[in-house]
């Protein structure tokens, strides 16, 4: 919240739309702004009403550079939008950047998205320091009901519940480094970092960087599904393959390889496999072992094909280990299971798992 | 290897971020003091954001400064 607590005094919030931008139909603002505030009322007893002359509570406009409140914008990119606390006067109003380029989908900054975000600091929200939070400061494009939990409990925290609740769908804050039973959905190097997928996000440790970074998935790569299962990076080939159900991506550093997505079959997975688990590049073979449930597969990279004898059962072949796994990396020798919130070291050379440690332990937890 | 180049303009873009969104005090308060106040303003804006809190303006900590985000600031009253 902002200092004090600043809120609507009433639960009936007036707006008022002052001009419009002419990158979108006049309905398609209208519509942008009145989702936008949906957004909040689905989740408190607030009501808008809206108002087409004199003064309202929320003013909306678009304009450039400085545009009457000693608060310039700078021109396209950069600053995007600015509103204000609730209050009398200003208080509420809210400014759009009109050399911004505004879109109702991806292809530039989307205005419900941002009017969402901008509408909540003017019912009385600051920035959150959580990633997946639309109260994040920096923008994300996402589909669905764009508030996470910790927007949620902020805004009820000011205005309460609402008493007739809608059905939603919340997303879940980002995942603590820390917590003691996090698992990870996919583990991979690039190009000298090591990536870690979970949920919605993904964390990048560079080997001379203490603090892991967390992002939105979506953030760095927009057509990559908000759910990796499995990923592995081929250093010889410079690509990062990364896998989502029955289809998979490639990457050439951070850009996405034309021609994808292709279904994981074309590795010659038979079509019952509907998902992979984990994967990994054995530098020392030219072997990428995929594991599904309870078996693994091994994929000759130098020839494109699976090898014969496949699948194998993960407990007979790697004891010590659990029979399913989560992710899989490869350092000197040493590959390294991820299963639930434990990490297996398991060396190839003595056939057995030398050390156990926490999943997070990687995350300098 | 090449000589890096010239950090002024990352030094002003990152100030004139700090003070917008950090508070970072503007005018004169002699070398020693501006040193300090940006610094402290760094790690502000780095634990904010969960980066690494070095204190100094790293490729990281660039990067999400000139990333486009909201006017509004991060910290303290906005009025």
């Amino acid at each position: 919240h902002f200092p004090r607590h600043l809120k609507w005094q009433s639960n009936t919030v007036t707006f008022r739309i002052l001009n419009y931008t002419p990158d979108l139909k006049k309905a398609d603002v209208d519509r942008a702004v009145r989702s936008a505030l949906n957004v909040w009322a689905d989740v408190t007893p607030l009501v808008f009403k809206k108002l087409y002359h004199g003064n309202a509570d929320i003013m909306i406009s678009f304009g450039s550079k400085e545009h009457g409140d000693y608060n310039p914008f700078d021109g396209p990119d950069g600053l995007l939008a600015h509103a204000y606390p609730p209050g009398q006067g200003i208080g509420g109003d809210t400014h759009f950047d009109e050399d911004e380029h505004w879109t109702k989908d991806s292809s530039a900054y989307n205005l419900f998205i941002v009017a969402a975000h901008e509408l909540g600091h003017a019912l009385g929200m600051s920035h959150s320091s959580d990633a997946g939070a639309l109260m994040y400061p920096v923008y994300s494009y996402a589909t669905g009901f764009p508030l996470a939990e910790d927007d949620i409990e902020g805004i009820q925290a000011l205005y309460g519940e609402n008493p007739n609740p809608r059905k939603v769908k919340p997303k879940p804050d980002a995942p603590n480094k820390c917590d003691p039973m996090l698992s990870f959905d996919a583990v991979t190097e690039l190009r000298g970092e090591t990536i870690i997928f979970k949920d919605r996000f993904y964390w990048r440790i560079h080997p001379q960087i203490v603090e892991p970074e967390q992002t939105l998935i979506k953030s760095t790569w927009p057509s990559i599904p908000n759910k990796v299962d499995a990923a592995y990076e081929n250093p010889e080939k410079d690509l990062v393959i990364i896998f989502s159900g029955i289809r998979m991506w490639a990457l050439n550093g951070y850009n996405l390889v034309d021609g994808y997505p292709k279904y994981i079959h074309k590795l010659g997975l038979p079509k019952s496999i509907r998902k992979i688990d984990a994967a990994v590049y054995i530098r020392d073979t030219g072997k990428t072992l995929f594991f599904t449930d309870e078996e693994y597969w091994s994929y000759d990279e130098a020839t494109g094909t699976m090898d014969s004898g496949y699948p194998r059962s993960i407990e007979t072949d790697f004891p010590g280990m659990d029979d399913e796994v989560d992710a899989a990396a490869y350092h000197y020798g040493y590959l390294y299971f991820f299963h639930e919130h434990m990490q297996y070291e398991y060396s190839y050379s003595s056939r057995k798992v030398l050390r156990i440690l926490r999943t997070n332990s990687i995350l300098n937890c | 290897v090449p000589l890096p180049p010239d950090n002024t303009d990352n030094y002003l873009l990152a100030e004139k971020y700090l003070r917008r969104f950090y508070g970072l005090p503007a005018g004169l308060q002699g070398r020693q003091g501006s040193a300090d106040a940006f610094q402290t303003s760094i790690k502000e804006m780095q634990k904010f954001f969960k980066l690494e809190v070095t204190g100094s303006l790293d490729d990281n900590t660039l990067e999400l400064m000139k990333q486009a985000r909201c006017g509004v600031p991060d910290i303290g009253e906005y009025n």
